[in-house]
């Protein structure tokens, strides 16, 4: 057996930093890995031809020519995508608001975001798992505000009317409220409302607070490092 | 003639060969979710003349592989390097417990040259 660098050693820090890892200090993550990193993983480029490459379902086929420095799938240029998990308090708030039926807080932690990375796509990802009495034939309005708890800062960043909640939601982030500066934030407090198509307030809260309980946020956050894109080849004179 | 042929014994003529990288091995199998490992492969032979002709090599490494063949103790062999390279993708956790795909230029070597 060689002896392996540690990566608290010297020569071992200095290797993950040349390849921009910052693997976890503890044991090991038991956090499941998103169907959506996987589908990724596997239309990345040469994915399919590493020896061993883990996961589940059937292998795509690789296309031969893929630009560089793109994320196909999600059509924006990257070479970073990153799954970040809502960080906001467990439980929703108790709406003030008669017709509102889901006030939450959410909060995602992007402090490892470097300055030489260019943001690309922030996409927020809802996935309700909805009870079968809010699912069924009852169409919703969302809000979306920047803040913190149960403060809210100013207009929606958006506001959308949603026809049912059986399967994720999508929204894209990039370029409103703290995401439209050039600067990028180290984190994103923001704060969710749901209220019943209409206004009606007749729904028991106790479906309400259930369909806050199983409420899962996440970010995809793709970012360019130019620096690691190979340049395009020179044409010939 | 005699000059120009490479010595006997030494490494056959410059070429890639198979390395796999297991990241069980390196000990990053715990936050390295996939792939478990890849086919890096590396280059490793010699670049005398008239081998360093028949491979992906500059004309200076021709030149400089001939001048080796007449005079070797004043000019070393060129290099057998990678000259073409292929990308991978490696997914993996970070230290905030994101999931990460990362895309990685130049990690397997596809072809060697004298350079």
């Amino acid at each position: 057996a060689q002896p392996q660098p540690s990566p608290l050693s010297p020569q071992g820090s200095a290797l993950l930093q040349a390849l921009g890892l910052r693997p976890p200090p503890g044991p090991p993550p038991t956090r499941p890995v998103p169907p959506v990193m996987w589908r990724l993983f596997r239309r990345a480029p040469q994915a399919a031809e590493s020896h061993g490459a883990g996961g589940e379902g059937p292998e795509v086929p690789q296309e031969p020519e893929p630009l560089p420095c793109h994320v196909k799938e999600l059509g924006v240029p990257g070479n970073i995508v990153r799954h970040v998990l809502d960080g906001g308090a467990a439980a929703p708030l108790e709406p003030a608001l008669g017709s509102l039926c889901l006030e939450k807080p959410l909060f995602f932690n992007l402090s490892f975001l470097e300055p030489r990375e260019q943001l690309t796509l922030v996409r927020l990802e809802l996935n309700f798992g909805a009870p079968g009495a809010l699912a069924a034939g009852q169409g919703w309005e969302l809000s979306l505000f920047q803040g913190h708890g149960s403060q809210l800062w100013g207009r929606p960043l958006l506001s959308r009317p949603v026809p049912a909640l059986r399967e994720p939601l999508h929204f894209e982030l990039l370029g409103l409220g703290p995401l439209g500066n050039a600067s990028v934030p180290q984190n994103l407090s923001l704060v969710l409302e749901l209220s019943p198509a209409g206004g009606d307030s007749g729904l028991p809260r106790g479906l309400c607070a259930e369909l806050g309980q199983s409420l899962e946020a996440s970010l995809l956050v793709v970012t360019l490092e130019p620096q690691l894109c190979r340049p395009p080849l020179r044409k010939r004179r | 003639a005699t000059h120009l042929a490479p010595p006997e014994g030494l490494d056959p003529p410059c070429k890639a060969r198979q390395l796999y990288i297991n990241f069980r091995d390196v000990g990053w199998h715990n936050w390295i979710i996939a792939p478990r490992g890849f086919m890096a492969n590396y280059c490793q032979g010699h670049c005398f003349f008239p081998a360093a002709t028949k491979m992906s090599s500059f004309n200076h490494a021709v030149m400089q592989s001939l001048m080796h063949s007449v005079a070797p103790t004043a000019t070393p062999p060129p290099c057998c390097v990678p000259v073409k390279l292929s990308p991978i993708s490696v997914l993996f956790y970070d230290n905030s417990d994101n999931v990460v795909l990362r895309h990685y230029e130049d990690m397997v070597v596809d072809e060697c040259g004298c350079r």
